[in-house]
């Protein structure tokens, strides 16, 4: 009569409150959380994971669309490297763009996330590749001279050690001088997550005060 | 004018960028 799995915690949420301990987010918040991460992850194979189709189709509604951008946020949460996100992963990777985290954690973060290759310098093939991206993505037409010239420009300012690559250190400053580069780093949703969530109490294991 | 637009202030445009949107979910 007893099935023990359905005494189980669900997958993923077996330690709340070493997840809370791990981010910026509290024990209320990492459950509220789970309850977005139980939507997504449940939008095409109800396993508990989420994987690269069902990503896309929580960020722009349909599985149809390929982005260089949400591949490469994919593999960066994909901190396991094995093509799906479990809840860990998920939440240590959301907890960057809290508005509370740290600058130099985001800033980490978007580097990495414009170093396609990974290559530890982000290069002007890679930003080309970008723009392109991002201009085709969005139905925009620019030229090819006025592509370069946004480039040249970027890196007439960026690259102050003039070696046609941004490094890490460049990075950092090119973003200090231009804050706004940082904007998609911070979610105000995340501030707001137990109110968007509110069903998290239902759920709850702890008393979170 | 979009010259004076800095690469990366473009690239941030990117909807794929734009994880508010999982919120919707």
């Amino acid at each position: 009569c007893c099935d023990a799995d359905l005494y189980k915690q669900p997958r993923g949420l077996e330690d709340p409150e070493a997840l809370a301990r791990e981010t910026v987010f509290s024990v209320s918040e990492i459950e509220a959380l789970y309850e977005l991460f139980k939507k997504i992850s449940s939008a095409v194979i109800d396993d508990g994971l989420i994987n690269k189709e069902e990503f896309q189709l929580a960020l722009f509604k349909t599985n149809k669309k390929e982005s260089l951008f949400a591949d490469r946020v994919f593999d960066l949460f994909d901190t396991k490297h094995n093509g799906i996100l479990d809840f860990e992963e998920f939440a240590c990777a959301l907890s960057i763009f809290h508005p509370n985290s740290p600058i130099d954690d985001k800033i980490e973060f978007s580097f990495q996330l414009y170093d396609l290759k990974q290559q530890g310098f982000i290069e002007r093939q890679e930003v080309k590749q970008m723009v392109v991206a991002t201009l085709t993505e969005s139905g925009m037409n620019l030229s090819d001279d006025v592509i370069e010239s946004i480039i040249d420009k970027t890196f007439e300012e960026a690259d102050t050690k003039h070696d046609g690559k941004i490094d890490k250190e460049e990075w950092r400053n090119l973003v200090l001088r231009h804050p706004s580069l940082l904007k998609n780093m911070t979610l105000q949703y995340l501030k707001d997550i137990t109110t968007t969530f509110p069903s998290f109490v239902f759920h709850s294991q702890v008393d979170d005060t | 004018q979009p010259v004076a637009m800095n690469a990366f202030e473009l690239i941030s445009l990117s909807k794929g960028l734009n994880l508010g949107n999982l919120f919707d979910a």
